[in-house]
């Protein structure tokens, strides 16, 4: 099955 | 104080229509070069970007800097009070803890405002980098709302594979499975009927149909739909609104286990 990422990881946090 | 005028009021009928089931709240940035917003969806899987720019109002005055938090819900039920036609007027003074909303009819003989309290929310921004995407396609937005409509009946998630040839849309699921693909356009006559491909590398990555359905409900507001992909970074989905900015749409790719 297919795992959901989150944006997180891809954009720099605060 | 903070004034922004809109005759195309409709514009913002259609932007609270367009965040406003992915996100419950969020916060206008609002300075002299005009309206931003930015803010992820309670599961931080999708991002909305919405710029309005203050030479797109038919007036527009920021005195100072101001962030209003909204309640997207209780904006949206607002704006429906307005009609179509009518001009919208956004205001606030400065540090204010409520916003007003003033629709004026087309020949002016009715004139409403509606005043709503603004929330304090520390929302966080994200750093967005700048990124050169491997594909770029351009389509027709109503083209693209059909498309996440019907596969979305058969898989809870759709693939997207760009290569020269076209882009083709797919989902898997128990009744079977769908690919849609669509072609380069070849001669383009009337551009916004247009499927138009820049690819530096083919692409194919995995998406959550719920969330692109999200993204659709901005369809309205523009003909057509740009969606600019890379390997194993978010889609973009944005919709251009003519002549004062756009709606960015960020959404996290599915891996395979």
């Amino acid at each position: 099955d297919e795992i959901q990422e989150a944006l997180q990881i891809f954009f720099t946090g605060p | 104080m903070f004034e922004a005028r809109l005759l195309r009021g409709s514009i913002l009928k259609k932007v609270l229509e367009a965040i406003k089931d992915l996100l419950t709240q969020a916060t206008f940035d609002c300075d002299d070069s005009g309206i931003q917003l930015q803010a992820m969806d309670n599961s931080h899987v999708s991002l909305v970007s919405l710029q309005l720019r203050a030479d797109g109002f038919d007036k527009y005055r920021c005195d100072r800097n101001i962030s209003m938090g909204m309640n997207l819900n209780s904006v949206a039920k607002i704006l429906k009070c307005a009609g179509d036609k009518d001009t919208v007027t956004m205001k606030a003074q400065d540090n204010a803890d409520t916003v007003t909303f003033v629709f004026e009819s087309p020949n002016q003989e009715k004139v409403s405002d509606y005043e709503m309290k603004l929330m304090n929310l520390d929302l966080e921004h994200l750093g967005i980098p700048e990124t050169e995407y491997s594909c770029t396609i351009r389509m027709p937005s109503a083209e693209f709302a059909r498309i996440c409509r019907d596969l979305s009946q058969f898989g809870d998630s759709m693939v997207i594979a760009c290569t020269k040839e076209g882009v083709k849309f797919s989902a898997t699921g128990e009744i079977g499975s769908a690919n849609i693909k669509l072609a380069q356009t070849a001669s383009v006559d009337k551009e916004e009927e247009a499927v138009i491909i820049e690819m530096d590398e083919p692409v194919t990555l995995t998406f959550a149909c719920q969330y692109l359905n999200y993204f659709t409900k901005a369809t309205s507001l523009s003909p057509q739909v740009q969606l600019s992909m890379s390997a194993d970074v978010p889609l973009v989905v944005e919709y251009r609104i003519q002549d004062i900015g756009h709606i960015r749409y960020y959404l996290a790719p599915k891996i395979e286990d």
